[in-house]
């Protein structure tokens, strides 16, 4: 199963991930 | 010959009633094969916009009945297991696919009856801090792909692209089929002016709303022990502001996504393996406005098919929920496979996965929240909570 998310943001918006990364729920994925 | 046809007499008698009733039926069962038909070539024509490519193990996939498989996969899984094998068969699932048995809330394995239970398992409290951000994840699990939106494709792979539009059902080829079905506010967690946190204290929204001075004070229950009151305390201050946000953000129309001067769209997928916890939580605070279930093909969505198989996720059964958050436009897309092929909305009673009777034909039903609260235009969630999760088949 998976999750998508698709979502507006101002264009400074910066994910604080990496690809193939283990995520906890709850875990901040962006600022 | 002759004289046959001019001295036989003819002898008129009535046909029998029930002779007369059969062939009536004959008719309306003509009639009604005849309906069927048109609509299933209907579908079929459909059907084939939404046709699987790739290689070799992608057809071979696509030959293979999957929706009736994890229908059979659900079925299977949901037999109760003798108590007495219940520890080690979990235990031996956990070994293989890597479950942390000592984060769950209910740790006596005898207490699940079956597969389908232990796969569902909630998580202890406190095992999953919300961390103090405007985004956060909204399940465990591995993260496949993230990025912006561009020119209204996502990238699946690099090179790899499929339609935003496809996805959310914004194209003219998905909207085929659309039954419109009514909101039950019965069945919405939220009355119009009240609703539940996900720690099941009940505020008024117009405290939240900022109508009152001090929202804490509607707080009907607390937790028996001072620090954890004091954490509930501020979150409802910062969900009071929040809500505030929200309500002054008008609906986006017909949610086509046009984005704001300085903003852009940007998409993650995270994908849950077999051993990870399967509920999902809201990933922001934000309104739930409408969902779309689209009944589709239940391909794996395994890292390895993701990659073979292009349009994977709109060629999948899917639910998608749309709204407004503090910077416009979100949206939560849980996508069903073939060993989680039901997807639940805590929320949404009357929504219904992976069901024989819907056609994997690429159109959906559409639902609106508006009834769940007037003044926010849907039914809010807050970052953290519990919105829903996948079950076995």
């Amino acid at each position: 199963s998976t999750v998508v998310l698709v979502f507006e943001a101002p264009s400074n918006f910066k994910f604080t991930l990496e690809q193939g990364q283990k995520v906890k729920m709850g875990q901040a994925i962006g600022t | 010959l002759f004289s046959a046809w001019k001295d036989t007499k003819v002898k008129w008698t009535p046909i029998p009633v029930g002779l007369g009733i059969g062939f009536l039926c004959f008719l309306q069962y003509r009639r009604v094969v005849k309906r069927e038909r048109e609509r299933l070539d209907g579908d079929e024509v459909v059907r084939r916009k939404y046709v699987a490519s790739g290689p070799w193990q992608v057809h071979v996939a696509a030959a293979l009945p999957l929706r009736s498989m994890s229908r059979l996969w659900g079925a299977f899984n949901s037999i109760n297991i003798p108590e007495f094998l219940r520890p080690a068969g979990f235990k031996l699932y956990s070994w293989i696919f890597g479950c942390n048995l000592d984060e769950m809330k209910v740790k006596d394995l005898k207490a699940y009856p079956n597969l389908s239970a232990f796969f569902y398992r909630e998580l202890e409290e406190g095992a999953r801090p919300v961390a103090d951000a405007p985004l956060v994840s909204p399940s465990d699990g591995k993260v496949l792909h993230f990025g912006v939106v561009e020119e209204r494709n996502i990238e699946q792979i690099k090179g790899v692209t499929y339609s935003l539009d496809a996805l959310l059902g914004m194209d003219n080829n998905s909207t085929r089929a659309i039954e419109n079905v009514r909101f039950d506010p019965n069945t919405a967690a939220v009355e119009e002016e009240e609703f539940a946190n996900v720690n099941g204290i009940n505020y008024s929204l117009d405290d939240m709303l900022g109508s009152s001075d001090n929202a804490v004070k509607t707080v009907s229950s607390v937790g028996p022990d001072g620090l954890a009151r004091e954490a509930k305390d501020e979150r409802s201050n910062m969900e009071s502001e929040e809500l505030v946000r929200l309500a002054d953000i008008e609906p986006s129309g017909d949610l086509s996504h046009r984005t704001k001067p300085g903003n852009s769209l940007f998409f993650a997928v995270i994908y849950l393996a077999p051993g990870d916890y399967h509920r999902f939580h809201s990933p922001a605070d934000w309104v739930v406005q409408m969902r779309r279930h689209f009944a589709g093909e239940l391909f794996s969505v395994s890292p390895y098919f993701v990659k073979l198989l292009e349009n994977l996720f709109v060629l999948n059964e899917r639910v998608v929920l749309m709204g407004k958050w503090r910077h416009g436009f979100f949206s939560m897309i849980p996508v069903g496979a073939t060993n989680v092929g039901s997807i639940k909305i805590n929320f949404d009673e009357a929504l219904r996965t992976n069901r024989k009777e819907d056609l994997a034909t690429g159109t959906y039903t559409e639902v609106s929240y508006k009834s769940a609260s007037k003044r926010l235009g849907g039914k809010p969630v807050c970052r953290g909570e519990e919105v829903g999760g996948f079950y076995l088949g």
